[in-house]
């Protein structure tokens, strides 16, 4: 599978383009995290698309947000508990 | 007690569309 590019990318819509990132990416989060590998893909696909495209090249850039990810959903639902 | 911030974040399935963003827009 060849790796995606930004040229790739823009003859996608915009919605294709977040789906072709979250495809290359929810299987590397998933090795991380397999639990919550499609909750943090859908949170980092809010990313710009450029710096997903940097992730998907870096897994210390990857490695680093979907800890920050984590951080976040983890706050998120304990504020949901105490709510 | 069903507010959407409960749906947050938008979960992403290896092949199915990806509608997270206009999930959340207005």
């Amino acid at each position: 599978r060849e790796p995606l590019s930004a040229s790739m990318l823009a003859s996608a819509l915009p919605h294709v383009q977040k789906q072709m990132i979250g495809d290359r990416l929810y299987p590397l989060i998933y090795a991380l995290h397999s639990e919550l590998a499609g909750k943090i893909t859908g949170m980092l696909l809010e990313i710009d698309n450029s710096e997903l495209l940097h992730m998907l090249e870096s897994p210390e850039s990857l490695n680093a947000k979907v800890e920050e990810a984590l951080i976040m959903l983890q706050a998120h639902q304990a504020e949901e508990q105490t709510d | 007690s069903n507010g959407s911030s409960v749906n947050w974040p938008p979960e992403f399935h290896p092949g199915v569309p990806w509608k997270g963003l206009q999930s959340i827009d207005p």
